[in-house]
This record gives C-alpha cells, structure tokens and sequence, in this order.
C-alpha cells in the first residue's frame, strides 16, 4: 500500500 | 474512521479532561505522576510533528493540536500552579529504562530511516509505555482518589477501543500496521491489572485500595 493505515490514527 | 477509533478517541479526550478537572477542583495533583504526564508531552509532540507537513482531516488536525496543548497545559498546572502539591518523592520510576529501549525499538522497527519515521515510530513505543511511571506510584501508594481511577480508566478504554479499531480496520481495509498494533496489545495489557481492580473495588463503590 501507500504507507501504513494506521498514520491517521492519533 | 469507525466507531471504536471514535469512541476510543472520545475516551481520550475525557480522560484528559478528568484529569484537568481532577487537579482544578482538588486545587492538588497528588497521586498523579508527573513523570508520566512529561512522557505524553514528548509522546504527543514527536508523533504530531507531521501537523506541519501532511494534512489528514480536519478532525485529525483539532485533536492533534488539542493532545499537544492539554498535555502542556497539565504539566504547566502541575509544575507552576499546583507545584506544591507534587511530590516527586513517590515518583521514582527511572525514565532512561523506558526511554533508551524505545530508542533502540524505534531504530529497528520503523517504516522508514528519516526524522519523521523514526520519531512517529519512537512515540508510539514510548506511548505505549508512558503510563508505566503513574502505575508504578499508584503500587507504591497502593491507592488512589476515585477521580483518578476514572482518569485512568478512560485512558485504558482509549486503547483497548484502538483493538477493535485495528480489526475492524483489517478486515474493510486488508491491512495492519505491526508496530501500532504490537505496541497497542502491550499498551493494553498494562492496564489489566488496574482493570481488574477498578471493576471488582472502585464501580461498586469501595475504595482503590491495592491489597498489602
């Protein structure tokens, strides 16, 4: 993918 | 975003402002570590940093800004206002054995060897152990106002809510994200413990009080 899912989380 | 990420997060929030709350009516920061509370500063400014750089949402960006602002503004009522009442006598845990190991975690396990990589992975290990110094006092005490508990019940809400998240996430997206979640899963075990007593002692009614 683009990168890891998880970058949007806080 | 799904509802245990949204829930997980308003749990986030409410803990804070328990917190705040806490100290504020009490006009004391007794019982709270402010040690752990430094740590979450460092936590939240080496993750957030990328607030100058990538754009999420709107949400993403307020709530950002309002982890780095209420985590100073804790450490400003602890170390300024409420000075006083900190004692920093019962707050011994020894911040080099959480830090260094992270350093070391992060330097391995990244997704990429630049700044912005190595310090988001370096603040979600160290998140992970941050609340370690507060758990450490509240052993050393072996109890706690019942504000307090709520305080620390709403932080290990927010990350048992991301587990959840994580699987609910897996499965409509095909992907997860192995140093969160690892990191998640420990961070969430810590508070078993507390948990434990926090259900059985302090919601019916009784006292946190850690047996002898």
């Amino acid at each position: 993918g683009s990168g890891h899912s998880s970058k949007d989380e806080l | 975003m799904n509802i245990f990420r949204f829930f997980g997060d308003l749990s986030h929030l409410a803990s804070i402002f328990i917190l705040i709350h806490k100290i504020t009516t009490t006009r004391s920061c007794r019982g709270i570590s402010f040690k752990t509370q430094a740590l979450y500063v460092t936590v939240f400014v080496t993750r957030y940093l990328d607030l100058f750089t990538s754009y999420v949402s709107l949400y993403n960006t307020v709530m950002k800004i309002f982890f780095i602002a209420s985590s100073c503004y804790i450490l400003y009522l602890m170390r300024v206002r409420y000075r006083p009442t900190n004692d920093p006598s019962i707050d011994t845990f020894r911040l080099e054995y959480l830090v260094g190991p992270c350093v070391v975690l992060a330097l391995i396990f990244n997704y990429g060897y630049n700044p912005t990589e190595l310090l988001w992975s370096f603040s979600i290990f160290l998140e992970s152990v941050a609340i370690l110094p507060q758990l450490f006092m509240l052993q050393r005490t072996g109890e706690a106002e019942t504000i307090t508990t709520h305080y620390l019940a709403a932080l290990g809400a927010y990350r048992a809510l991301y587990i959840p998240n994580w699987i609910y996430r897996y499965f409509s997206e095909g992907y997860v994200d192995p140093i969160s979640v690892t990191a998640g899963l420990v961070q969430t075990g810590l508070y078993l413990d507390f948990f434990y007593v926090y259900f059985t002692k302090v919601l019916q009614g009784q006292k946190f009080e850690l047996p002898a």
